[in-house]
Formats: structure tokens, sequence, C-alpha cells
């Protein structure tokens, strides 16, 4: 599902070069469910959103689902971001006008699904995330773990093969984070590859494979 | 330094209330070391904005530093919120036109502090949380877990006697969580009074006392 190849990303700030991804290698299979760990700056992120189509590398290959990820054209990426990938953000980006269930229908505009259908999958959705009374709240009326449920809840409502999620219990209590992880786990079941950023041993745990990072490098890929 | 009497919070949202927090009773001294924990959605960082001034309760009394707080008046309560309270918000809230240099010496805006030992005290306190290579970075050329090292610098600057920090380490690797908690645990010793919310029962450890919130109420609160 994943081929990376010498996957290199660096960033220009004053006079000096930030090499946030220093040649990956990297490869997933459709199913894995794959916990990636590591220092605070050691490009958890930074590989995480090239792998989402949300930023490019400046050296190496990304094959994603058999293509070539440096050809596809604007139009090719953007599906591909909404329908076959869904993102957790490590900092969630919810639009701050629209409410929760808005939110998360936000990536069935690119699907033709039919619109009632859409908003009762959202709201099923946030119900299973324990929001069904947070439903027409906007973001700055939730709070921080609910935000986080909300953002969840967006990068599932797809049903994408290719779920990324960057720290998705980082502001969640330790029932609340047992019950996603339950809720992943039952996904990954039913067929979705799941690859997710955690810098708690207990969440990596539900995971079958665990990757390490350091200094933009993989310093460890093995089984967990 | 802290006492609060029935401190009430809600929210309408359409046709109902939210009681974000129900008569909370509280009373924290001078080099008290706590840690607030429940369920997400509990009360906890509407506790804390109200505690920093950053919000007012809607019912019953809030005594900060032997002061009436709803007595006080806009320049009095900008002051108290600059100098007196360092404050680590959940979403750490940088401003995003600034470096993280930039950005520590803020709250020293407020009190007469030389502009150059404000600099050199703010590089002081980034290089201690590992950020001596990030100073002039801007938030967006930040890690999240960086962000939330330079939010906390910030509230950490004015060496204010009461610092109120809500989930300080959600994006943080254990390394890095436990010298943060090592920089807390030595300020405490140096008298400065912590409040911090936190999930995580690793971090929790720290303090010397443990306040558990429901439903917007404390349903504990005791020695760790
Ligand atoms: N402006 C608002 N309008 C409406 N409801 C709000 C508002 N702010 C907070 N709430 C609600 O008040 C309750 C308490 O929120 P608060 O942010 O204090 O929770 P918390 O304990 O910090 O949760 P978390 O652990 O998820 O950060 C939540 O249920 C939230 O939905
Ligand atoms: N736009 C940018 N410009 C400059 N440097 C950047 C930029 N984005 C990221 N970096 C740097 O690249 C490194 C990797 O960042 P990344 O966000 O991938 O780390 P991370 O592993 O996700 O960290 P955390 O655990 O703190 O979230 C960091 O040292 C960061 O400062
Ligand atoms: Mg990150
Ligand atoms: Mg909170």
């Amino acid at each position: 599902m994943i081929r990376t190849d010498n996957l290199c990303r660096r960033f220009h700030v004053g006079d000096s070069w930030v090499h946030a991804l220093d040649s990956v290698d990297l490869a997933i299979d459709e199913g894995d469910f794959v916990a990636v760990m590591g220092p605070s700056g050691s490009g958890k992120s930074t590989l995480m959103n090239i792998l989402g189509c949300l930023d490019t590398p400046d050296d190496g290959r990304y094959r994603l689902l058999e293509q070539e990820v440096e050809l596809l054209d604007d139009a090719e990426l953007s599906r591909i971001r909404n329908v076959h990938i869904g993102f957790v953000f490590q900092s969630f980006h919810l639009l701050p006008r629209l409410t929760a269930v808005e939110n998360v229908m936000l990536p069935l505009r690119y699907s033709n699904t039919d619109l009632l259908q859409a908003r009762q999958h959202a709201e099923h959705l946030l119900t299973r995330l324990g929001l069904d009374d947070r439903l027409h709240h906007k973001p700055n009326q939730l709070s921080g773990g609910q935000r986080q449920r909300v953002a969840i809840a967006r990068s599932l409502v797809n049903q994408p093969p290719l779920l990324l999620a960057d720290e998705p219990t980082g502001n969640l209590d330790s029932k609340t984070s047992d019950e996603i992880m339950e809720l992943f786990t039952e996904l990954n079941r039913g067929g979705q590859t799941i690859l997710m950023v955690t810098h708690e041993d207990e969440i990596a745990t539900y995971a079958r494979r665990l990757i390490r990072m350091r200094d933009g490098k993989i310093e460890d890929d093995s089984l967990n």
C-alpha cells in the first residue's frame, strides 16, 4: 500500500537547514496496524504529512496504492486526500464556523454520498465517540479532548482504506483513549490500514508493528 | 493563595445549558503542587481559565492572592494575568508571526524588565527545554512538542508565583515529559505554586495532591 524510497524533507530557516526527514525507507502493506514513536522533533509529523499527500518530499519517492505520488496532478491528489486517506492532525484543524457534525461531514463532499446518509453516518460516528450531546457545538464550544474526537470522527467518515493518525489520544483520559483504540482495532480487523503516531506506550501496544524514529531517520522497525 | 466558593460556569448552546462547572469549592495554598485529573469534558480547562482570570464564573466567588477577583478592574486583571500567573494553554496559543524567543518574551512587556535581560532569560529557558537551536523558528516551523515547550517557557519567564498548566506534556515523549516535570519540581521547591491538569498517571505522580473532577464537580481531593 505504501512504499517510500530515500524520502527526504528539509526546511531552510535563517541560514541553516533542518533535516526533518533524512532518507526514510518504509513499506506498509494493506491491513497493517503500525505505531510510530520517537522523541519530539524526530520527524513523525513530517513523515505523516508526506504520506497523507499534504506535503511533498525534497528527495526520494513515494508510491501509494500503486501510484507514484509525484506524478499525480492536483485534482488526483485532492481526491486521494479526501477519499482514500483519513487524517487525524496533531492540532486537529477543525473549521471554527462549522459544528461538530458539519466538520465530520466535510470529507463526504468529495464522494457521491447522499446528504441524509452522510449526516446519519457522521452522527453515528460522533455518538460512538461519546459526543452525541455535542453534535451542534462549534469547536470553541468543545473541550480539547472533544475536539480531538471530532477530528477522529472526520478521519473515519469516508471509511478510507488508509488511516493516518498523529497523536490521536494526546488530549484524552485513559478510559476514552482505550475506547478509541478498541475502535481502531475493530476497523483494522475490518481491513483498514492504520498508521498512528503516539508517544504513549499503552497506546502503541494496540499496534502489531512499531517504528521508532530519531533525527529524521527510522532507527528501528519491528514487530511489536 | 486560591480560595473558591460555589464556583459555577454554564454555557448556553441551542436550547440547552452545559454546566461546565457545578459548584466548585477549592483551597490552594502557597507552595502547593496539585494535579487535576478527570474525564474529557469534566470541566478541567474551564476551571483553569477561571483561576487564570481568563474567564469569569456565573456564580460563586474566587479569591486570588487575598483579592476578590470580581472586584478587580481590567487593568488589575491584566496585570495579574501577566505578572502573577503563568499559563500553559491546552492549545498553546502562540502568536504565529513571532519567533519562539519573541513569544516567550511577551509576558515581560508588563513588568519593568530590561530588554536585554528579558531576552537572555527567554533564551535560557528555551535552552533548558531543549530548544536552543529553535529560538528563531516561528510556530509553524516547529513540531507539536516544540510548540508545547515554547508555551511552557512563556509561562515561566516572569517567574510568576502561580503556574497553571493545562496538559503540559500532552504532545511530548516520556523522556522530555520527565525533564519538564523535574523542572516543575525544582520550581515548586523554590516556592512556586503549581496547578497542572494532566490525563497521564505518570505525570500526576510528581504532584503532592490530586484533585479528580467529574461532570463539573470535584469528586475527590486528597494527598497523592
Ligand atoms: N464555550 C462553550 N460553549 C459551550 N460548551 C462549552 C464551552 N466551553 C466548554 N464547554 C463544555 O463544557 C464542558 C467542560 O469543558 P472543559 O474544556 O472544561 O473540559 P475538560 O475537562 O478540559 O476536557 P478535556 O480533558 O477534553 O480537555 C465540556 O463538556 C464542553 O463541551
Ligand atoms: N516548516 C518548518 N520549517 C522549519 N523547520 C521545521 C518545519 N516543520 C518542522 N520543522 C522541524 O522539523 C523537525 C521535525 O518536525 P516534526 O513536526 O516532524 O516532529 P515530530 O516528530 O512530529 O515532533 P513532536 O513529537 O514534537 O510532534 C523539528 O525539529 C521541527 O523543528
Ligand atoms: Mg508531531
Ligand atoms: Mg481541557
